[in-house]
């Protein structure tokens, strides 16, 4: 695994996020779903808990946006670059964009949004992309069954480095 | 006109390198950040990154990497 440059980390370990854009693709329903995973991906491996809320200020913006947005980080239409996210931080710091021009599954078929926003959400705890091609933290997409996924070891290790092991550990 | 292949494969190469490994961008860039050799090692980093055979040359293996969705956060610095 790797680290961002720097180490940037979230200071509290009770973080919030909010999604500020759904993607018309999915029902509003089915992407709180997919998210509410991928958090729980890294909450489970971590001392880290992650809190839904309609707050302006969240710790985690989420948002489902396309081509030039704002953040100096154009995305690119269909396929390419699927979505990026910023390290921990104040501001934009944290945030997790999605490219809208992508199309969102919650199955195999193109893009499988949980297994997407659980990378992201690497990054935005701390991650730098792994070398491990079996790694979440690898950049290229692949998928692999939600329904069964667990963190690989190298992603359990870095969240690990940087905020310490869960307080409540799930049994082998 | 159609663009040839090999051009193609140039724009991959600059774009991906600008992208995820910080090659300066075209039009900003100085002559000497210009020359192949920055291109050559910011090509073999890639490689490395992905197990790739260090060749520093736009290979087969390596474009098909640079071809594969992702995301758009670079591999090396901030």
């Amino acid at each position: 695994f790797m680290l961002t440059p720097g180490n940037p980390k979230w200071e509290q370990t009770n973080l919030t996020y909010r999604i500020i854009k759904y993607t018309t693709q999915l029902s509003e329903a089915d992407v709180e779903e997919a998210i509410k995973k991928a958090f729980q991906v890294w909450s489970n491996a971590s001392s880290l808990t992650f809190t839904k809320t309609s707050q302006e200020e969240a710790d985690i913006k989420i948002a489902f946006v396309q081509g030039d947005h704002g953040d100096n980080s154009p995305f690119d239409g269909p396929n390419g670059i699927l979505a990026h996210a910023f390290q921990p931080g104040q501001g934009i710091g944290g945030d997790a964009h999605f490219d809208e021009d992508e199309i969102w599954t919650m199955n195999s078929s193109s893009y499988n949004l949980f297994l997407v926003a659980a990378h992201e959400f690497g990054h935005s705890l701390g991650l730098a992309h792994s070398t491990d091609p079996g790694a979440l933290m690898y950049p290229n997409y692949a998928f692999r069954d939600p329904s069964t996924y667990t963190l690989p070891q190298d992603d359990i290790n870095g969240i690990q480095a940087i905020y310490g092991p869960s307080n409540n550990p799930i049994q082998p | 006109f159609p663009v040839p292949a090999q051009e193609m494969d140039t724009q991959v190469v600059q774009d991906y390198l600008e992208k995820f490994y910080q090659l300066p961008r075209r039009g900003l860039r100085s002559q000497r950040q210009n020359s192949p050799s920055v291109i050559v090692e910011k090509l073999k980093e890639m490689q490395r990154f992905f197990g790739l055979s260090e060749t520093g040359k736009p290979d087969r293996q390596t474009l098909a990497v640079m071809r594969k969705p992702r995301c758009g956060v670079p591999d090396s610095g901030d």
